[in-house]
């Protein structure tokens, strides 16, 4: 089946997020 | 000014995940002292709480986190561990300041981010704040998945930069020895 994937670079570019 | 479309909305996760605590409150038992303090679905609460409670080189000795996935307590005894076992990475009290906390939180990230081919096989990870050695420990549900508990711990090494060998301990051989004079069923 999917799967939600997230890789280490866009989980650190959410890392700021308000 | 403009804000990211990426900032405006949740991004969730593929499990829910649970942060526990190991309080080391030696007037409790050990089961007494695993406190499951709170779960996450998305980034934006992972990111939330991870810049809310200390990292774990600040920790005293002898506590622990733990990220599991919901539902499976960070114990042997549960059924979803019974037949498991951990890749176990080892850190020396020198690389308490260096490498504890970004190999902590590169673990997490992987397991959050559903990154490993066998991801299914996760339960969850541990890192241990010790007198003398630091440990992180990643925990799968079934030694015998030879596949898939490699490519675990391949793809440990290959994130976290780590240049020496990695055991794989199954969970029943260390309830009865201790982690360092425990056989590895893999390395890598």
């Amino acid at each position: 089946g999917t799967r939600i994937v997230y890789e280490r670079s866009y989980l650190m570019s959410l890392r700021q997020s308000p | 000014g403009e804000i990211p479309l990426d900032f405006t909305i949740k991004h969730p996760l593929q499990n829910t995940w649970s942060l526990w605590f190991y309080d080391n409150d030696r007037t409790k038992t050990w089961e007494e002292n695993q406190i499951e303090l709170t779960t996450f679905d998305c980034v934006e609460d992972f990111w939330r709480l991870y810049h809310h409670i200390k990292q774990p080189s600040e920790l005293r000795q002898g506590h622990d986190y733990a990220v599991f996935k919901q539902g499976i307590r960070p114990m042997w005894e549960d059924d979803a561990n019974k037949m498991g076992g951990r890749w176990l990475i080892s850190l020396e009290k020198k690389q308490r300041n260096s490498d504890l906390d970004r190999f902590w939180l590169d673990v997490i990230l992987l397991l959050i981010g559903e990154n490993f081919d066998h991801s299914e096989e996760i339960c969850g990870a541990v890192v241990n704040v010790r007198g003398k050695l630091d440990k992180i420990g990643v925990w799968t549900a079934d030694t015998s998945k030879q596949q898939a508990n490699l490519e675990i711990g391949r793809k440990l090494k290959e994130s976290l930069g780590i240049h020496g060998k990695i055991g794989f301990q199954l969970h029943r051989d260390t309830m009865v020895k201790h982690s360092s004079a425990t056989k590895n069923l893999y390395t890598v």
